[in-house]
């Protein structure tokens, strides 16, 4: 069990990470990327954990043993995965990026009753830049880049059947991220190359504003937006940061939005906690939790309300973290290292 | 931050820049 230790502020809000369970995934190459999903069988209804790795993704469901049990494995063999992409609220589908330095396709994975196997239908191919999965099993994407990017969001049936592609008028900028509106589901929001923050309306593929950041970090991430009050609170990350002293360099950023203006300003940093050094390297908001891994090998929670990191997990024994995932139900932080072990966390 | 810094602050963003904007 472990929290943030800091003696002298009492008074911020601490957090804890209880582990409940671990799975060792990918026993022959580098774990890339891991999640949860509701999956629905002839037998089990569960909440399984999905590992990804360069050739293969696998299904993983809770035994009443207390080990984790490979459900399905889907194997890849031309083009490496390189990550999940959550769609939520769908249950017994998985979606996956696949390609080199870039993603070139984006595929569902399911496991067809009416055969026995498991299917890996292709939902896109091209050059593709950012991806993501809206509620209401929509998937948006960006193709290409500059004047001939392609902006598209494609509907799909709860059998991972296309229903319907609508066009987003395209920035001039290329893409880097998207990110959904919490509280505004036709709003959409994508961060480009040029730090310019982009505002689509779903519906009518409008593009409404955009807005540049100013940022001096190039290649920032837009990890989740929140509507409130006629504003919008950005959440953003900088991976590629130099790393320096936790003052100057935060793991997550918050910026707040005046879409009707176009004028922004920096609303709060969330620091490294105490005594850690270094910069962020991946992670993944849920809710009103942020979690990072930092390049130290250190997983860190923030509480995006409070602004305080709430609990840190420190690299154990058997190596450092590389990768922080929530868990759909947002009560589990999943915390992956590159062997394939899977450490399942409950955060409360 | 005030209303100055971000300018005036409408609730119906949404709906006001969607009847602006070039379809």
């Amino acid at each position: 069990k472990v929290a943030v230790e800091d003696p002298v502020e009492d008074s911020q809000r601490k957090g804890s990470l209880q582990m409940t369970s671990t799975l060792k995934s990918c026993s022959a190459s580098c774990l890339v990327d891991m999640g949860t999903v509701w999956w629905e069988a002839a037998d089990f209804t569960a909440l399984c954990v999905v590992t990804a790795c360069e050739a293969s993704v696998s299904l993983w469901r809770h035994l009443e043993s207390g080990h984790w049990g490979s459900v399905h494995t889907w194997h890849f063999t031309k083009v490496p995965v390189i990550q999940i992409v959550p769609l939520p609220g769908v249950q017994s589908l998985v979606c996956v990026a696949l390609g080199g330095l870039e993603i070139s396709e984006i595929r569902f994975l399911f496991y067809s009753s009416e055969d026995g196997c498991v299917k890996q239908p292709l939902v896109k191919t091209g050059n593709i830049n950012a991806v993501l999965g809206l509620k209401n099993r929509r998937l948006v994407s960006s193709c290409g880049s500059l004047q001939d990017q392609e902006v598209e969001v494609l509907s799909f049936s709860e059998t991972g059947r296309s229903k319907e592609r609508q066009a987003l008028m395209p920035p001039e900028e290329t893409v880097l991220a998207f990110a959904e509106v919490d509280g505004m589901q036709e709003a959409l929001i994508a961060l480009t190359t040029t730090d310019c923050l982009v505002v689509w309306n779903l519906t009518t593929g409008q593009l409404l504003r955009k807005v540049p950041l100013g940022f001096s970090y190039p290649g920032s991430v837009c990890h989740k937006v929140y509507s409130d009050s006629g504003l919008l609170f950005v959440v953003l990350s900088h991976p590629h940061a130099k790393e320096s002293n936790s003052c100057v360099n935060p793991a997550f950023q918050v910026v707040v939005l005046n879409p009707k203006t176009a004028r922004s300003a920096r609303l709060m940093s969330l620091s490294l906690p105490l005594g850690i050094t270094g910069r962020y390297l991946e992670g993944e908001v849920k809710g009103a939790s942020a979690a990072a891994v930092l390049t130290s090998g250190n997983i860190a929670v923030w509480d995006l309300f409070w602004g305080q990191c709430t609990a840190l997990l420190p690299p154990d024994s058997e190596g450092s973290w590389s990768l922080a995932r929530w868990s759909v139900t947002d009560t589990c932080l999943l915390a992956g290292q590159k062997d394939g072990s899977v450490y399942i966390y409950s955060y409360t | 931050h005030s209303e100055s810094d971000l300018g005036p602050i409408s609730i119906n963003w949404f709906e006001e820049l969607s009847s602006e904007a070039p379809l």
